[in-house]
């Protein structure tokens, strides 16, 4: 059969039963298959491990396994959810599930608190932003004076530190960023609706349906 | 013109961007 040389791919320790993953997450069975088409191929990209290291991530997300990114950093810190300095099959599939169009939007800004809480301290603070603004600046290439970047963190903690106690804490945080859904676009991935469509060879390999399985 | 740190992070940050995951095909 020809469509039968992909399953000879052995599935690593970090594999985790499709049945198990769609029961928790937004992703159907069929739709969790075809997502570890996407993961074999990140995570063989460099170590050939079968686990997604930094520099591969990188290397999917940017062609370039050196480049230096904040945010990219911070996101594969959260996915890294065992804290282990790789993500597993499960990770990957538990944390893209905070990025489908169908996953409410109080777990995607939740998501992205943790994201700007650069520290871990509960609250993002002033410093932390101003951090992420010049993070910004210097990937983009954009000139900004220190006074227009106090400038746009003064006027950012206005809008959203309600009590004015410096920090932003998590209700003050939902608040904002419901008034201000532009700030959660990058919290959804529509590809993720379409995953089986993204990776046809999955369909391919399995033969199966939702309906079967 | 308010200005808004998170928007603009949000909206330029190529590290923030997933979209790159899928499109390595």
């Amino acid at each position: 059969m020809g469509c039968a040389s992909s399953k000879q791919f052995k599935r690593t320790s970090g594999y985790e039963d499709p049945d198990i993953l769609a029961k928790e997450t937004t992703f159907t069975v069929n739709e969790v298959e075809a997502l570890y088409e996407l993961y074999k191929k990140i995570s063989h990209s460099i170590f050939k491990d079968g686990l997604i290291h930094k520099e591969e991530f990188q290397l999917a997300l940017f062609r370039n396994s050196h480049k230096k990114n904040l945010f990219a950093d911070r996101i594969f810190d959260l996915f890294d959810q065992k804290r282990n300095g790789v993500i597993d099959f499960g990770e990957f599939v538990r944390s893209l599930n905070i990025f489908h169009p169908d996953t409410p939007m109080e777990e995607k800004i939740a998501f992205a608190f943790r994201l700007y809480d650069l520290r871990g301290t509960g609250c993002i603070e002033r410093e932390e932003l101003k951090e992420m603004v010049l993070a910004l600046l210097n990937e983009s290439d954009l000139l900004l004076s220190d006074d227009a970047v106090e400038q746009i963190v003064n006027q950012t903690f206005k809008q959203a530190d309600m009590n004015g106690d410096g920090k932003i804490d998590p209700d003050e945080w939902k608040i904002f960023a419901s008034k201000n859904p532009a700030l959660l676009k990058n919290m959804t991935l529509p590809y993720l609706k379409d995953i089986t469509m993204a990776f046809p060879s999955f369909v391919l390999i399995s033969g199966a349906s939702d309906d079967e399985l | 013109r308010t200005c808004n740190a998170f928007q603009l992070i949000s909206s330029m940050s190529s590290g923030f961007d997933l979209s790159g995951l899928f499109e390595s095909e």
